[in-house]
C-alpha cells in the first residue's frame, strides 16, 4: 500500500478516464489500459499467472465502470487504484464497517435543531 | 442554513489520510469527527490517532455478542466514540502514528491525550437536520454503501439505484447547492464526503454524492460528537 501510495503521488495526472472505448479492438485497448494502470499505480504481480488473473479482474472492472457510468451519469467512473480487485476483495480489504451493523438501542438522539434561520 | 457549507473552508478538517489495505475506515471517520469537534472547542486543528482505535478499541455492542470494534476487520463509529469516552480521549497522530496493521499491542499513553469526547449522539434521518448538525457541531461521522466508490473518479455521484446496506465509514464535511448533472439537465445539491483512501482517489480524496433521497444510505447512520473544552488543549 505504501509503494502504491508513493506511486500516486508521483503520477503526473491523478485521474485516468479511459473507460468507454468501442468494442473494436477492445482486447488490445484493455491491455493498453492495464499497462497504464500498472505504471500509474505502481502495481506489479508475483507471477505471470497472477498477472493474467489480475488482467481478467481489471477487464471485468472496466465493464463494471461502464455500467456504473450508465447508472451514475453525473459522476465520472473509470480506472482507480482498486481496478485490479474483485468486488469482494475490495470489500474485504478497504471497507470496514462492522457487518452486523445497527445503531445501539441506547444511542442518544441529537436534539432537533431549527433549520429555518 | 447556508446554501453551501464546507468545513474545509473553516479549518476544521485535516488532510486526507490513507487507511491502506486495512478495513479501518471506521477509525478514520471517528477521528475526523473528533478532530472537527475539538477544533470547535479549542480553535486548534489537531490530527488524531486512528492507530489508537485500531490497537486499543475493542468496544462491543452489549446487545450483539461478538460484535466488537476489531482493527482492520472493522468497527463502528459510535462504539469508537464510546471507547474514546471511556479511555479519556485520543492521542495525536504524531504520538501514535498509523501503521495500517492491527497486529501491534495497544500503546495508549493517557498522559498524551490530545482530544476528549464530551458526548455523542445520532442524528435523525432528515437531511435538513443532518445539515443543521453539520453546521452547528462540525463534521459528522457517517456510514455509506461504497459500491460505486470502487470506480468513482469525480463529479457528483447520483446513481439511479444503490443499495442502502452500509459497509463503509466516512466523514461528512459539507454540502453544496449546485453540482451540475448533464443528463438530468439541472443543478443538483450534494454532500461533500472525506474518504480515507488517499488524495489520489476520487476528487482529491473526497466524494460528492447527491442529496435528497438517502442515496446509498448516506443519511441512515449519522453521528455527531462534542469535544471537551479545555484550556490545556
Amino acid at each position: 500500500a505504501a509503494s502504491a501510495s508513493e506511486a500516486f503521488n508521483d503520477a503526473e495526472d491523478p485521474l485516468i478516464k479511459q473507460v468507454v472505448d468501442g468494442a473494436e479492438g477492445e482486447a488490445l485497448t484493455d491491455h493498453h489500459h492495464f499497462s497504464i494502470f500498472k505504471r500509474k499505480f505502481g502495481k506489479s504481480y508475483a507471477s505471470q499467472e497472477e498477472h493474467d488473473h489480475r488482467f481478467k479482474v481489471f477487464r471485468a472492472n472496466l465493464r463494471r465502470a461502464r455500467r456504473h457510468q450508465k447508472l451514475d451519469p453525473s459522476a465520472v467512473h473509470g480506472v482507480t487504484q482498486f481496478s485490479d480487485l474483485t468486488p469482494s476483495e475490495f470489500r474485504r480489504t478497504y471497507l470496514g464497517l462492522r457487518s452486523k451493523l445497527r445503531l445501539p438501542k441506547d444511542a442518544t438522539q441529537a436534539p432537533i435543531l431549527p433549520t429555518d434561520s | 442554513l447556508p446554501a453551501d457549507f464546507d468545513w474545509r473552508d473553516h479549518g476544521a478538517v485535516t488532510g486526507v489520510k490513507n487507511q491502506g489495505s486495512c478495513g479501518s475506515c471506521w477509525s478514520f471517520s471517528t477521528t475526523g469527527a473528533l478532530e472537527g469537534a475539538n477544533f470547535l472547542a479549542t480553535e486548534k486543528l489537531v490530527s488524531l490517532s486512528e492507530q489508537q482505535l485500531v490497537d486499543c478499541d475493542h468496544e462491543c455492542d452489549p446487545e450483539e455478542p461478538g460484535s466488537c470494534d476489531s482493527g482492520c476487520n472493522g468497527g463502528l463509529m459510535n462504539s469508537a466514540f464510546e471507547y474514546t469516552l471511556k479511555a479519556g480521549g485520543l492521542m495525536r497522530e504524531e504520538d501514535y502514528p498509523y501503521t495500517g496493521t492491527d497486529r501491534g499491542a495497544c500503546k495508549f499513553d493517557k498522559s498524551k491525550i490530545a482530544a476528549s469526547v464530551a458526548n455523542f449522539s445520532v442524528v435523525t434521518l432528515d437531511e435538513d437536520q443532518i445539515a443543521a448538525n453539520l453546521v452547528k457541531n462540525g463534521p459528522l461521522a457517517i456510514a455509506i454503501n461504497a459500491v460505486f466508490m470502487q470506480t468513482y473518479v469525480g463529479g457528483v455521484s447520483c446513481p439511479y439505484i444503490c443499495s442502502r446496506r452500509l459497509d463503509h465509514g466516512v466523514l461528512l464535511v459539507g454540502y453544496g447547492s449546485a453540482g451540475y448533472s448533464a443528463v438530468r439537465m439541472k443543478e443538483k445539491p450534494y454532500w461533500i464526503i472525506k474518504n480515507s483512501w488517499g488524495e489520489s482517489w476520487g476528487d482529491g480524496g473526497y466524494y460528492k454524492i447527491c442529496r435528497g433521497r438517502n442515496i446509498c444510505g448516506v443519511d441512515s447512520m449519522v453521528s455527531t460528537v462534542a469535544a471537551v473544552q479545555t484550556s490545556s488543549q
